[in-house]
């Protein structure tokens, strides 16, 4: 299926990303 | 387990340097494809406000070269927002983080596909940002990303964003290039 990510999704990640 | 993203992305960054040609200035910096990734990346590097004036960041699907003159950007152009020097503190930053976060989320409803990439200039006469699309004749994809992209960067309804064709911009300069679509 098509992979579509709102924006409050997307910036849930940002600090997630940065701490792995 | 990371967040995969429909499309593998390109960043590329480009620095002006006169005594080079344009194209030897452009250095592909990494691609990515999933959320995570694409945080990392984000995290990592300069934001947009703080670049040297001359600078662009651009972001392409994979396959795509940021240039005017790639096979899938020839027949496109761009939705194109100018910042003014005040803005650079206040939103210029913000503007292209929503920019980023449309393309790689699939902002567009049915018209992702018309999403070529998104280009910053960063500039001292005034800060560009544009999205680029494939095909200037695709009407109902170039207006429903331009209303889109108005809506997600929160732009006033007085505000007008102008759709430029990438043939207009390449033969003609600065404020001779004429909007193709208003939104």
């Amino acid at each position: 299926g098509k992979k579509r990510y709102d924006r409050e999704f997307l910036l849930g990640f940002q600090f997630i990303a940065a701490s792995t | 387990m990371k967040h995969p993203l429909q499309n593998r992305w390109t960043l590329w960054f480009y620095k002006n340097d006169k005594t080079k040609p344009w194209q030897a200035n452009l250095r592909l910096v990494t691609k990515f494809d999933t959320v995570e990734d694409f945080w990392a990346l984000y995290n990592h590097i300069q934001l947009a406000s703080r670049l040297m004036s001359g600078c662009d960041y651009s972001l392409f699907k994979d396959g795509i070269e940021p240039m005017w003159e790639d096979n899938r950007n020839k027949c496109g152009g761009r939705w194109l927002i100018t910042l003014s020097k005040q803005q650079r503190m206040l939103e210029l930053d913000q503007f292209w983080l929503e920019t980023l976060l449309c393309l790689i989320g699939e902002a567009f409803d049915d018209y992702n596909n018309d999403v070529c990439g998104a280009v910053i200039n960063v500039r001292a006469k005034g800060d560009k940002i544009a999205i680029w699309t494939r095909d200037t004749e695709n009407q109902k994809a170039v207006l429903h990303i331009g209303k889109t992209y108005k809506e997600r960067l929160g732009l006033p309804m007085r505000i007008v964003i102008g759709y430029q064709a990438h043939a207009d911009t390449a033969t003609k300069s600065g404020f001779g290039v004429k909007n193709k679509f208003v939104v």
